[in-house]
């Protein structure tokens, strides 16, 4: 069955859609995936990808990828990132600026902001279903922590504790505070 | 890789490194020595004191841990999974009161949380942990809590190359005694010449970002997002907890059974289940 598998794949899938967004967020922007599950063929290649847009001053959360490396190309727009390593050393923080690729490794940390513009990026994860972790959020790992662990790891108060991991009630693409008192101002 | 199980000889391999922390120590096998590169495999062994806590961490390759010794309690933070564990609804907490600080003595009132599944961990355990996905363990036991762990680094979940790495959400992990207090045995200077060269390496994460980022993404002040990078810290990658941590944990057979004749007990107990045993 090669001609049922291989040759009639479907191999296309448009991630740029607006409507398409597996996550948005109207105020910070939106991201979509492509994975095995949506593109079959891609279980055959070990890859997945990857389309996010950062409005003005928006924040995708700290996250790491558990299972891939993350090659991303910056399409549009402007912005920061930050990539840290197994020491807890920034191996890159910088500007980020349409046409530039950033290579961020396996369960490397990465955090993005878009700076006035929007940022928008294309990533390619070697992954057919690459596994995102985020450090903040409502998904977040510190979240599924007990709010004791974070009090005696941070050497915080319960109560301080629980706020940590509640803060954000977004998943993974934050409107910044900053943009908020900005379009206020406006 | 190539000429790796080229081996004339296999020796009997003691710790090579030893970080010393606040509640305990982690002790490594040399990554680098040959019968280790030929499996593709690394080696450690954690040593929790009582009422001691490692910290949350992630690795790049999948790990099976045996408990050695001791009981404790442990968690896997599995992105996307909900946080299933959690204390009283809020139609609950509003009729709390006096039954309440009745129900839970001194604390007055239950504190209420909500967390991804917690598992128990005795003498016997294997635990597996997946690459990538964080873990943390603590010794609620009264003896020393012992754990031995193999790390797959050749395994292909593995996408880095074959050096053992940690990375830790919280704390200072190298910060631990003086400098981690590394043993370097002389197999490691016999076989590399330079004792630091298969030294593991590890760090809290939160450290390499921007703490007005962080405050930012937190929604807290910068002090707290300071916390979180482990500024100041000295406790290393195992801290003490001062009083016991109470996290919610479903009680054993012989204590549900307890709870339904109502023989209820005060929270907070042992391991900080909500039942004795």
């Amino acid at each position: 069955g090669l001609e049922e598998t291989v040759c009639s794949a479907r191999v296309k899938e448009n991630i740029d859609r607006p409507s398409r967004a597996d996550v948005y967020n109207p105020e910070a922007g939106r991201y979509s995936t492509v994975n095995c599950f949506t593109l079959p063929i891609l279980r055959f290649l070990g890859l997945s990808a990857g389309k996010g847009v950062l409005h003005e001053n928006a924040i995708m959360a700290p996250h790491w990828y558990t299972n891939a490396h993350s090659i991303v190309y910056f399409t549009r727009g402007e912005g920061r990132a930050q990539v840290v390593n197994h020491r807890g050393e920034a191996v890159f923080d910088g500007d980020v600026n349409e046409g530039q690729v950033l290579v961020v490794p396996h369960n490397f940390a990465v955090v993005k902001r878009a700076a006035g513009r929007r940022l928008e990026w294309v990533e390619f994860n070697t992954n057919h279903d690459a596994m995102i972790n985020t450090l903040a959020g409502r998904t977040s790992a510190l979240r599924g922590l007990p709010a004791d662990v974070v009090a005696a790891a941070y050497q915080i108060p319960r109560e301080e504790a629980q706020r940590l991991k509640s803060s954000r009630r977004e998943t993974f693409l934050f409107q910044s505070d900053a943009g908020e008192r900005s379009r206020r101002i406006a | 890789q190539q000429g790796e199980c080229r081996i004339d000889r296999i020796e009997t391999r003691e710790p090579t490194y030893r970080f010393e922390a606040e509640g305990g120590v982690t002790e490594f096998w040399d990554h680098n020595e040959q019968e280790f590169r030929c499996a593709g495999v690394s080696f450690h062994r954690h040593t929790l004191r009582r009422n001691s806590l490692l910290l949350p961490y992630y690795t790049t390759a999948p790990s099976l841990v045996y408990v050695l010794q001791g009981r404790g309690t442990f968690g896997h933070l599995v992105p996307g999974c909900p946080e299933t564990y959690e204390s009283e609804s809020g139609s609950e907490r509003e009729g709390g009161g006096e039954q309440e600080r009745e129900r839970y003595g001194e604390m007055g009132r239950r504190f209420r949380d909500r967390h991804q599944k917690v598992g128990q961990l005795r003498k016997g355990d294997i635990v597996a942990s997946p690459a990538g996905i964080a873990r943390w363990v603590y010794n609620d036991g009264d003896e020393e809590l012992v754990l031995v762990a193999l790390e797959e680094t050749s395994n292909r979940a593995n996408q880095l190359d074959e050096n053992p790495r940690s990375f830790y959400l919280a704390g200072n992990p190298r910060s631990g005694g003086e400098g981690g207090q590394q043993r370097q045995r002389e197999s490691a200077f016999r076989h590399h010449g330079q004792g630091g060269r298969g030294q593991p390496e590890f760090g809290n994460v939160f450290r390499g970002f921007d703490a007005q980022w962080l405050s930012e993404i937190f929604q807290v002040d910068e002090e707290t997002a300071r916390k979180l990078q482990g500024e100041d810290e000295n406790r290393g990658h195992i801290i003490t907890v001062e009083r016991s941590l109470q996290v919610l944990s479903p009680p054993h057979r012989g204590e549900e059974e307890r709870y339904r004749r109502g023989e209820r007990r005060q929270y907070g107990g042992r391991g900080g289940s909500s039942w004795g045993n």
